[in-house]
């Protein structure tokens, strides 16, 4: 049955989609075979790899509109397959607050197609609402992209308390794979700052991969493709492929 | 009564916050008596000033729980204070999603003190959910802080279209200042790509200032300060004085 693993952080910005996408596809160069899933009504990540934000999607698999084999689109990478995110997400929190099980729709409506991957990776929306909820309570691994800058590092704290009760009360399994530095400039003083007090306080959790502010990785979406396929010399797909290469030997202990 | 501007883009991680402070920073060291409101649950804006989240703030006042007047705390610099953000606000968009007129509760909330001040500047999260809603039903003038990355242009047509709609149903009075380019760092071609297709989309839209990438505009919020009293030479603090001035020449037409 697949790895399961969402890209979690409320704070806005921090590379949730350029992590979701670029490690899905150095695992999908791997061999692995992966499912892209887009969460995030903003579908980001959708674009992000050629795929239709207008056919059924996430939305119409959570509600029972269309089945989750319908939903996987193919996309310019070899292995690596994608569930659009589209609009209708948005009004999720809305339309199911008052259902029974209402963190259970996503989890409960991808589970027939689980055994057709290696790796599905969810990208959420910049929030802790009901449709992140979904991702949460569905989710083996939390991978948490932080950004090297002061305000990013506010949200962490309440990040882990969320994980934390989730853990407690509506998913045991939960785990949190690892916290990975994004946008790291190595000649600021602040993000060595930041580098060096969050590897104090989570020393087992921090990624030995460090993403650089690379200006390959924010051309890659405006082609639709992934940053391997874009510009495979880059230091941008040099660090992501190190990092696909520490998620599978973390997921393996 | 004051000028009502919104800082406004659901794209996360685009300059919202830092230039809600900034620019009211800047309007106070011109002798503008300017209220900052949080209305994001993650309240970067509050401690970017030195205000306190635990305080009664921005949520408080919504619901009823405390007057306007009593939720304004002063901040380091003169002429400027901020309404606190809390977690709270995170659950308004259910709370209020039964209610009678749910997208007037800021509006009506804050009337009584409208008259105090020249400019209430509220800072927005990176939704456009019912709390957002709340700020967009409100306001006079919208900023749109953008920034010059691919990923960031992609939600601004369905942002124009969803100030398009309010417009019509619910805000008549509802204008687009401005078009921020943020983060801007010259020497790339994205962000000249950028700023060249927006500006010919918008022509009278965009400022003319553009906010270059500078770091201790990151830095200054991890000192609760807004950049001119963090660093009043710094590229940063020119940057938002000339937006502020823009502003100005803007909201008297
Ligand atoms: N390492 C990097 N170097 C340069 N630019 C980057 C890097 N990582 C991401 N970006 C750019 O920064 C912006 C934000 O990244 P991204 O969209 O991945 O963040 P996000 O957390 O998914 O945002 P949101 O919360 O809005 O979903 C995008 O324009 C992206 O292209
Ligand atoms: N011009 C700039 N130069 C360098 N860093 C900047 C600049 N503007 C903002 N930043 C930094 O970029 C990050 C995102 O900025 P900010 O928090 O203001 O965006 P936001 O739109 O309010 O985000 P959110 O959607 O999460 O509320 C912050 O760490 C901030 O300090
Ligand atoms: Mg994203
Ligand atoms: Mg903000």
């Amino acid at each position: 049955s697949a790895e399961k693993i969402i890209f979690l952080n409320q704070k806005g910005g921090v590379g949730k989609t350029t992590t979701a996408v670029n490690v899905g596809s150095a695992l999908a160069q791997m061999g692995k075979r992966v499912l892209l899933v887009d969460i995030d009504s903003q579908s980001n990540m959708t674009s992000a790899v050629s795929a239709d934000s207008r056919l059924p999607g996430t939305y119409e698999v959570i509600v029972g509109q269309c089945s989750p084999r319908d939903a996987c689109q193919p996309t310019p990478v070899k292995n690596l397959f994608a569930m659009a995110g589209n609009i209708n997400l948005a009004g999720l929190n809305i339309e199911l607050v008052n259902e029974e099980s209402r963190e259970f729709f996503f989890k409960n409506a991808i589970a027939p197609i689980e055994d057709d991957w290696d790796y599905i990776l969810v990208d959420c929306p910049p929030s802790l609402g009901l449709v992140t909820m979904n991702a949460m309570c569905w989710a083996k691994y939390v991978i948490i992209p932080l950004q090297c800058e002061y305000l990013a590092m506010e949200g962490l704290n309440m990040l882990m308390r969320t994980i934390a009760n989730i853990k407690k009360s509506l998913n045991p399994d939960l785990a949190i794979l690892g916290i990975l530095f994004t946008m790291y400039s190595k000649r600021t003083k602040l993000a060595n700052d930041v580098v060096e007090d969050i590897s104090s306080f989570f020393p087992d959790l921090v990624f030995k991969t460090i993403i650089p502010r690379n200006v390959r990785l924010s051309e890659a979406p405006s082609h639709g493709l992934p940053i391997n396929v874009y510009d495979a010399s880059s230091a941008g797909t040099k660090s992501y492929q190190s990092l696909a290469e520490e998620v599978v030997s973390r997921v393996r202990k």
